[in-house]
């Protein structure tokens, strides 16, 4: 496949969003995206990685817009609650840096080339998501700029 | 945006591995990937969620296909011993199960829909990766097949 890379997106309206120390059982993602559903939050990213050992604690993450923070933390605090988990944290410092081209994630060498442009940065990388046309970091809101700057000159994207 | 679920795929050529108590500061990301890349291995999700609170230990989880799993496991030892993490490990008894459609995260109800259809069929979720396209779940194999037929049912795609 040919790899397209063709642009660096970023995204400020970032809310981050994890819930640790929930049970790993069938029925706690549905509880959890259904009370953020019946709140008409929208979501942009999930992600759930985690050890997966059956029976063990899992933790959960995901992105909204920042508007919905008051809404997000009071569905999280009744889904805490409801599942016995140990808690949950939040952060709106974060914002998303996305490389965007079509073959993207199975070129071996495009993922690891964008985590160290970023290490090379001392930008630190807060949370993964990979799909075929895309590649997103969740990274200090702070260090954004110079994260798309740098991934700009790094994949030749400079040229007009 | 129109939301449109058009399909349901599934990937039974997966390898799950999770790699915990890594360091979460800058250049670990790039050290896992390039050590990756450098043995030609192809991807398919990278997924780090995570708490995040700064200088904490993290869990980062990928996906490739089975056939690279002696050599993923030889890269993984070498990784583990130079970050001084807390270890790997691997599950190849597992697969991918999607939902395919335009605009499906940001529509709260849809990944909400598709988590609900796994608990019922009592399918626990070992990692969640979504983009604009695709929702993506990772189950044990055995249970691939009841997913699909659930998930088809559910979003009325079992129609001619
Ligand atoms: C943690 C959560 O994903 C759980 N395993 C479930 O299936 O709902
Ligand atoms: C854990 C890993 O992603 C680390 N935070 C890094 O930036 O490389």
């Amino acid at each position: 496949k040919d790899l397209v890379v063709c642009g660096v997106a970023h995204d400020m309206n970032v809310l981050k969003v994890n819930l640790y120390g929930i049970p790993d059982q069938p029925g706690v993602a549905d509880l959890i995206f259904s009370s953020l559903a019946n709140e008409k939050i929208n979501l942009d990213m999930i992600i759930q990685s985690g050890r997966g050992t059956p029976g063990e604690k899992q933790n959960l993450s995901f992105t909204t817009g920042k508007d919905d923070a008051w809404k997000v933390k009071s569905v999280m605090n009744a889904v805490v609650k409801e599942l016995g988990a140990e808690g949950f944290d939040t952060r709106d410092d974060v914002a998303k840096i996305s490389l965007v081209g079509a073959g993207m994630i199975t070129r071996p060498g495009v993922a690891a080339n964008m985590f160290h442009v970023l290490a090379d940065n001392n930008i630190n990388i807060h949370m993964i998501s990979t799909s075929e046309i895309k590649i997103s970091c969740i990274v200090d809101a702070d260090r954004i700029k110079d994260a798309a700057i740098a991934l700009h000159t790094a994949f030749g994207l400079d040229r007009d």
